[in-house]
C-alpha cells in the first residue's frame, strides 16, 4: 500500500473549546475548519454547550459559518432562558465543510463558570438524485436513471440508449459494433419507431470464416428515398451493404429486400441519416451458414466416408480402400486418409488412389521351391504352392502347401499362418539299392 | 568290411569317410549339419581331437575322390561325456556328433541314415549292414566303399564270446561288455567289420517303413574276421535322449 501524498479529510471527529471540561478561558478567539471527504455533508452535533448568554450571543459565542455564511451563533446553557442554545438537533452544513469560530470577552461577571462546548462532526452522504436540478439548471442530474452512491452518484440508461461522455444525459443508441455470434437481430435506432436524425450508424457482422452470413429484412421496412419506388435514390438517408470485394449497395425506399445471401464472412452496414426527413427505420436477422466444398469424386476401389449430399466446413471425409488395396497418394503409399473441407470452400488434400496390394517374393523354400498357381505379380489373392524336392525332402506331415497373398499382404495358408513349410530331409531311402541275386 | 562287397555308387548315401592325421574312420549323416560318429575317432588316448584336424568328406563312394573333395566344416565335435577310454580298454558310450558349419543338401549321393525308430529291437538273427572304408582281407585297405550283411548276434553269445577271448588273451586287457553295446557278425568268421570302418553305421531295415536306420556304430573288436568273435557296435537306439538333446543345445 501506498501512504497517500495528501490524506483526505475524516469522516468524523471531535471539536471541543479549550480547556474543556475545565472552564474556558476569558478574551478568547480561536477558529476550527472542519471537513469531511467531498460528496458528503458535514454533520455538526453538539455534546455539551455552556457558553455565557447574553442577547444574541453577544458576550461569548460560538459561530457557525459556511463558506463566510453564518449558519447559528450559539450560546448558554440547555433549557437557560437566555442565550441561543442549539439542544439536541444537529446542525447539517450545506456542503462538506463548516467553520466555528468561538469568541470570549475578557470578563466573566458570573460566580458560575461556564464549560464551554464539546462537539463531534461526522460525514453524512448527499442523496444527489434527490437533488431536483443541478446546480446550473440545465435539467435533471441524470436524463434518465440516478444511482446514488457513498459521497458521489451515477447516471444510466434504459436499454436502447447510452450514456453520452458528459456521464448524465443519455441518447438513442446505434446498437452498433461487431456482431460474431452465428445469428442475430440488428435494426435501426429505436425501431421501431422512426429513426431519429443525424444517426452514422455502424454495424459489422464479423463471424468465423468458413461461414457465410444472409442477411434477411423484415418486410417492415422504409428508408426514406428521392426519386420512384421502383428506382429509388438514397440521397439523405440510406443504409449502406458493404461486402468485401463487392461494390457496396445502398439501400432505400419502402420495399424489403427481403433475404440476401452475402457469401461472405464479414459484412458491414451503415445507416445514414440527415437531418430531415423521415426514415420507419428497419430490421433484419441475419444467420451463418457453413461454406460448401465440393462433392468428392468416386474413388475406384475405394470409398469415401462418411457418404454426405453436401459437405461442408469442418465436414471430414475419409477414404478407405476396399480390403486388398493400399492407399495412394502422390505416387506414395499413405497409412490413412482425412481430409477436412477448409473455410475456403476447399478440400485440404486432394483424394488419393487405391491400388492393389503387393505380397512380394514370396520367400523361399530351402530344399524346395514356389510357383505360381493364379494371378501374377505377387498381387492381392494370388496363390502359390510350395513343394520341395523329392525324393530328398518331403514336407512334414500335414503341412500346406497353397499360400493365398492376403489383405495384410501376407502369404497365407488355408489355416491364416504365414509360416512357410519346411522341407524335412528323407532318411535311409536310398534311390540306389543293393540289389545281388546270388544266393 | 571282411568278406563284403564294393557298394555301387548312391547305394549307401549317408556314408562319410573321416580323415584324422591319415587315419580313417566311417561315420553317418544323420540331418543336415550333423553326423554322428564313435566316440573313439574324436578322442585318441583320452585327448580330443582338434576339429581344426578333422576331415570329413561325403558325396561319393570312392575314397580318393573323396578325399580330393574339399572337407566340410565343422563346427564342434561333441564326443558322448561320459565317454572315457585313456587305456583303449573301456568303449562304453562310444559315440559322438558333429557338428557341420554348413548345412548339406541331400541328393542321390548323399543322405541321412534314420535313427532308431521308437521302441526300436535288436532281434537276434536279423540281418543288418555294416559299410565303411576300412581293411579288407589281407590287411588291404579299401579304396572304395564296401558293404556287407551281418546279423545280430544275441547278447549272451557274445559274452561268451568275449569271455573266451579274455580266457584266450590273458595279457590283454579285453574291453568289458556293456549293455550299450550288441554284437553282429557270423560265428564262422570271415566276415566282419575292420579297422578305418569305426565309426560308420550298421544299418536294420524297418520292415514296415522299408527304411534303414542306424541301429549301430561300428566300435571295437577282437581283431576283425576271427572265427567265433564278432563285431562289437554301440547300441545307438540307447542315445537317442542324448542325440536329440545334444542337437538341440547345439
Amino acid at each position: 500500500c501506498w501512504r497517500l501524498a495528501r490524506s483526505l479529510p475524516a469522516l468524523h471527529g471531535e471539536v471541543q473549546s479549550p480547556q474543556f471540561p475545565q472552564p474556558y478561558p476569558a478574551a478568547l478567539s480561536q477558529q476550527w475548519d472542519l471537513s469531511v471527504p467531498e460528496g458528503y455533508q458535514l454533520q455538526l452535533s453538539f455534546t455539551q454547550l455552556d457558553i455565557e448568554p447574553s442577547a444574541n450571543c453577544y458576550y461569548d459565542s460560538l459561530t457557525v459559518l459556511y463558506d463566510k455564511k453564518v449558519l447559528a451563533k450559539f450560546c448558554g446553557q440547555e433549557n437557560s432562558a437566555d442565550g441561543h442554545h442549539p439542544g439536541n438537533q444537529p446542525l447539517l452544513s450545506p456542503g462538506n465543510r463548516l467553520t466555528l469560530v468561538f469568541q470570549t470577552d475578557d470578563t466573566n461577571p458570573e460566580p458560575h463558570q461556564h464549560l464551554g462546548f464539546s462537539a463531534h462532526y461526522q460525514a453524512k452522504d448527499i442523496d444527489e438524485c434527490s437533488a431536483p436540478d443541478p446546480e446550473d439548471g440545465s435539467g435533471p442530474l441524470c436524463s434518465q436513471f440516478c444511482h446514488n452512491t457513498l459521497g458521489s452518484y451515477m447516471c444510466s440508461c434504459r436499454h436502447g440508449y447510452e450514456l453520452r461522455p458528459d456521464q448524465r444525459t443519455c441518447v438513442l443508441s446505434c446498437g452498433g459494433g461487431i456482431f460474431d455470434e452465428p445469428e442475430g437481430t440488428l435494426s435501426s435506432p429505436g425501431y421501431p419507431d422512426p429513426s431519429p436524425h443525424g444517426l452514422a450508424c455502424q454495424y459489422v457482422i464479423s463471424v468465423e470464416p468458413g461461414f457465410i452470413v444472409t442477411l434477411n429484412f423484415t418486410d417492415s421496412f422504409h428508408i426514406e428515398h428521392i426519386g420512384t419506388q421502383n428506382v429509388p435514390s438514397c440521397l439523405y438517408h440510406w443504409l449502406q451493404v458493404s461486402i468485401p470485394d463487392k461494390e457496396p449497395q445502398k439501400l432505400c425506399g419502402g420495399k424489403s429486400p427481403g433475404l440476401m445471401p452475402t457469401n461472405s464472412h464479414t459484412v458491414q452496414l451503415d445507416y445514414h441519416t440527415d437531418w430531415a426527413g423521415l426514415s420507419q427505420g428497419w430490421s433484419l436477422h441475419y444467420t451463418t451458414q457453413r461454406v460448401q466444398c465440393a462433392s468428392p469424386s468416386y474413388v475406384t476401389n475405394g470409398r469415401v466416408t462418411p457418404n454426405f449430399l453436401q459437405y461442408y466446413y469442418r465436414d471430414y471425409i475419409q477414404v478407405r480402400c476396399d480390403s486388398g488395396y493400399k492407399l495412394i497418394m502422390d505416387g506414395r503409399e499413405i497409412k490413412s486418409y482425412a481430409s477436412m473441407c477448409q473455410n475456403n470452400g476447399k478440400w485440404h488434400l486432394s483424394l488419393p488412389e487405391c491400388h492393389i496390394i503387393d505380397c512380394g517374393e514370396p520367400e523361399a523354400l530351402l530344399n524346395g521351391g514356389v510357383k505360381f498357381i493364379s494371378g501374377s505379380q505377387n498381387q492381392y489373392l494370388s496363390v502359390i504352392q510350395y513343394h520341395c524336392n523329392e525324393p530328398f525332402y518331403s514336407l512334414l506331415g500335414g503341412a500346406t502347401v497353397s499360400y493365398t497373398c492376403a489383405a495384410d499382404r501376407k502369404w497365407r495358408d488355408n489355416l491364416d499362418t504365414h509360416v512357410i513349410p519346411s522341407c524335412i530331409p528323407v532318411c535311409g531311402q536310398p534311390t540306389e539299392p543293393i540289389s545281388g541275386f546270388q544266393r | 568290411i571282411m568278406g563284403g562287397d564294393k557298394a555301387p555308387d548312391k547305394t549307401i548315401p549317408w556314408q562319410v569317410m573321416l580323415s584324422v592325421d591319415g587315419s580313417r574312420g566311417g561315420a553317418i549323416v544323420i540331418g543336415d549339419r550333423w553326423i554322428m560318429t564313435a566316440a573313439h575317432n574324436l578322442v585318441q588316448q583320452g585327448t580330443p581331437v582338434l576339429k581344426e584336424k578333422l576331415r570329413v568328406f561325403v558325396g561319393d563312394n570312392d575314397a580318393e575322390k573323396l578325399a580330393k573333395l574339399t572337407p566340410l566344416g565343422v563346427a564342434s565335435l561333441h564326443p558322448h561325456p561320459e565317454y572315457n577310454n585313456p587305456d583303449d580298454a573301456n568303449y562304453n558310450h562310444d559315440i559322438a556328433l558333429i557338428k557341420l558349419q554348413q548345412s548339406l543338401t541331400f541328393h542321390a549321393a548323399i543322405m541321412p541314415l534314420c535313427l532308431p525308430p521308437e521302441g526300436a529291437t535288436y532281434t537276434s538273427g536279423q540281418i543288418g549292414m555294416v559299410s565303411g572304408f576300412g581293411i579288407k582281407e589281407h590287411d588291404i585297405i579299401a579304396n572304395e566303399l564296401r558293404y556287407i550283411r551281418l546279423p545280430v548276434v544275441g547278447e549272451d553269445k557274445c559274452q561268451d564270446s568275449v569271455k573266451k577271448a579274455k580266457a584266450a588273451t590273458p595279457i590283454t586287457r579285453i574291453p568289458l561288455l556293456t549293455d550299450n553295446m550288441f554284437c553282429a557278425g557270423v560265428p564262422e568268421g570271415g566276415k566282419d567289420s575292420c579297422m578305418g570302418d569305426s565309426g560308420g553305421a550298421y544299418v536294420l531295415k524297418d520292415d514296415s517303413t522299408k527304411r534303414f536306420w542306424a541301429a549301430g556304430i561300428v566300435s571295437w573288436g577282437v581283431g576283425c574276421g576271427q572265427s567265433g568273435r564278432y563285431g562289437v557296435y554301440t547300441r545307438v537306439a540307447k542315445y537317442i535322449g542324448w542325440i536329440n538333446k545334444t542337437m538341440e543345445d547345439n
